[in-house]
């Protein structure tokens, strides 16, 4: 059974290598790697190991088959579609973004209850009113959705998306999200990252 | 020397308890922290303890007393004047948010090279131009900066920030900066929470 915190990190490893590998960096360390992305050398090579002898005791890892054997292990050249709910400015830079620099999570609806916003063209896609979520969830098949609306309305917004069939909600609302067992929410909140580094600033580490 | 994935971690803790405090919950354990954060409660238990015996054995954690031990071992509670490069969707909704959600973290300035946004209301604060820049930093001893910025034009904006004395930046562009070993850069990249979120709606965690 990987631990979770196993695999929170992994995404984080493979970005990383993928960036080494575009720069045509082939071997690397776990001292190398820990640098880079902030993680104690000690820490990734527990991770690693979970996934089988990927290196050499001594020598190091090959980046391309190091990125290789943790894209297959995570499942990350699957392609997902996914959805939108809200097409303010934060909706719109993430659709913006998603279309331009995501690869395996494509954005397939983007809804707004605003009628001024329905017929927008945004990141590639035409904004939808919120009647039309359902059946756009279904025709593709849809398990993943972000939610960009202020926080009095996200949970509400919550609903609509499990009811439609929905299995994990990115929130980027400032709030807490009830939502069925089943059914997976991850917040993103920059404001951890400043926390974070506010500690880091203080307390200069010198791991 | 507290291991940097446990600083990592701490903050998500806060964040939890202080929801918690905020709904009158009293008491809590590693258990239920640990479903609510999405951590093994094991690794809970180990980041604790590096701060203390902020727990009893077999009863849990008060959580006014383990919210507030948190908020001092990380500094929370100090006050930090933070600047903003980029005033486009994401900068807007960046600083609106900022405005009305984050309080120990306050922006003091919004920059953006664009003279059609100088002079816009932004998040209760006025665009301002990149010549303003390091006066502002000056001014408030300003140690923090987000970037919201194309991925072409960031890194001459990390220069830009680093010159004037910047020591952490939270990067929004979907590039890898390059900055001196005493400055700190976090990348926020939802697109590893999709990631992750997709690996377990695959593979369902019973952790
Ligand atoms: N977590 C972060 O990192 C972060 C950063 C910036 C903003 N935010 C948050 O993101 C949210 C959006 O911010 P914004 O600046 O884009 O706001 P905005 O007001 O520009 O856009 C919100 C959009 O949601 C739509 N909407 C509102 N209620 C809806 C509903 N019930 N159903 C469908 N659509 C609905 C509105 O019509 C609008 O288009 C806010 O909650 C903000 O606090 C979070
Ligand atoms: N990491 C994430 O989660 C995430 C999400 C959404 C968008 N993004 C990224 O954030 C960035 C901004 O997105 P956006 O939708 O707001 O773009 P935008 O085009 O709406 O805004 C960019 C702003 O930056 C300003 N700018 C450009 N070069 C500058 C420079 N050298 N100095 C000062 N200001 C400059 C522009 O004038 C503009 O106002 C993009 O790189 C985008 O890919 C990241």
């Amino acid at each position: 059974k990987i631990p979770k915190s196993t695999i929170d990190r992994m995404p984080l490893y493979h970005r990383c290598l993928s960036i080494m590998e575009e720069n045509g960096i082939t071997e690397t360390s776990s001292q190398v790697l820990g640098l880079r992305v902030g993680v104690d050398p000690s820490v990734i090579r527990k991770d690693l190991a979970w996934f089988g002898e990927l290196g050499k005791r001594g020598v190091g890892y090959n980046v391309p088959y190091l990125r290789q054997a943790i894209a297959e292990a995570l499942g990350l050249n699957k392609d997902w579609p996914i959805i939108l709910v809200g097409a303010g400015k934060l909706g719109s830079a993430l659709a913006d973004h998603n279309q331009k620099y995501v690869k395996h999570f494509q954005l397939v609806g983007i809804f707004d209850r605003d009628p001024a916003k329905h017929g927008r063209q945004v990141g590639g896609l035409t904004v939808r009113p919120m009647e039309d979520l359902p059946g756009v969830v279904k025709e593709h098949n849809v398990k993943m959705a972000m939610i960009a609306v202020p926080a009095k309305e996200a949970q509400a917004v919550a609903h609509v998306l499990v009811k439609a069939g929905i299995k994990g909600i990115l929130s980027f609302a400032p709030i807490s999200l009830s939502v069925p067992e089943d059914v997976l929410v991850y917040n993103s909140d920059y404001h951890l990252d400043l926390q974070r580094m506010a500690y880091f600033i203080d307390n200069r580490f010198d791991g």
